[in-house]
């Protein structure tokens, strides 16, 4: 899966998502992607938030909505993405997903459980390119 | 704010970043158009087999895509889920943004949308995803994502009937040890 946040130069904030799925899924099943609020959520006032991974448990907690949530009550993005995650590993601790978080100032964050680190990919204002940023899970 | 604009995304896609970062600073579209970009570049590269045609096979052989697109000034989503035989699907989720009232369309039915929008129907399974999904069926179709049925998942092909005999022991437990079924290559 594929999942991106766009902000222009006048805050303005999109997010979207794009998947095939799991391997060797069940005819009909769909995970978090195309869920609002679990793939990816966009507040224009707050931020946005994208998530990766295992999407039957991913879709069950929101967490790309409980991220912007999280922003709107002050967190920074980072705490944000952080909060998102553990509440899905409380519950269940083989889990494998990311997020990424961003605030509507541009300022933005990720986290991830299940696997050693996550790659995110990053192109800002003073960059000549795409930077390819790590968080440790 | 000085560090607007940005794009983000997960895993290291950077060509769908570079896309969709020229569509946000180059005035060939606004934010929305970015993500269908940037989202169609990996579509069309099969970003590591987990986007795009001919990547995820589900049990009967078939690629089916999902895809979302959120404008957070409006908090307009257009959404398409289990799409098959269109290539375009993060394009098609934005057909639903723009010329429906609706949020997300499913199926066979989003289907017809896409191709009522103008979309072409074409085949999303590639000799890649055949391969992936003949050496499944080839391993007696594991792993999968059966639970309680009948005959045991874990050993054997389906189709499957529910478990009804009731009795706790002779359910067939997901074996909480394995790892994950999602990984770096595997995941939504």
């Amino acid at each position: 899966t594929i999942g991106m946040i766009a902000i222009d130069a006048e805050g303005n904030i999109g997010a979207g998502t794009s998947t095939n799925g799991a391997t060797h899924k069940i005819p009909g099943r769909v995970g978090d992607s195309p869920i609002p609020g679990a793939g990816a959520y966009a507040d224009n006032n707050v931020g946005a938030a994208a998530a990766t991974g295992d999407g039957d448990i991913m879709m069950r907690f929101l967490p790309s909505f409980m991220a912007v949530e999280r922003l709107r009550n002050g967190d920074s993005p980072a705490s944000a993405a952080e909060y998102a995650m553990g509440r899905i590993i409380e519950h269940y601790p083989k889990f494998m997903g990311a997020i990424i978080v961003a605030d509507r100032e541009g300022n933005y964050s990720a986290a991830c459980f299940g696997i050693d680190k996550f790659p995110y990919s990053v192109f800002k204002t003073g960059q000549e390119s795409t930077v390819v940023e790590y968080v440790k899970c | 704010s000085s560090k607007l604009p940005v794009v983000i995304n997960t895993w290291a896609f950077t060509n769908s970043t570079s896309a969709a970062w020229k569509v946000l600073t180059s005035n060939e579209g606004n934010y929305l158009d970015a993500i269908v970009e940037g989202c169609s570049v990996c579509e069309r590269e099969q970003c590591d087999g987990t986007v795009g045609y001919g990547g995820s096979p589900d049990e009967n052989g078939e690629t089916t895509l999902d895809a979302f697109i959120m404008d957070g000034a409006t908090m307009n989503i257009g959404a398409v889920a289990g799409l098959r035989e269109i290539k375009d699907a993060i394009s098609v989720a934005y057909h639903v943004l723009k010329y429906t009232r609706h949020t997300m369309l499913v199926g066979e039915h989003a289907t017809e949308f896409a191709l009522m929008m103008g979309f072409k129907r074409e085949n999303l399974q590639t000799p890649k995803s055949l391969a992936i999904w003949r050496d499944w069926k080839d391993k007696n179709c594991q792993p999968n994502f059966w639970t309680n049925v009948l005959p045991n998942p874990e050993k054997s092909c389906g189709p499957y009937c529910p478990n009804t005999e009731n009795t706790i022991n002779e359910f067939w437990k997901v074996d909480d040890t394995k790892n994950n079924l999602f990984d770096e290559h595997n995941h939504d």
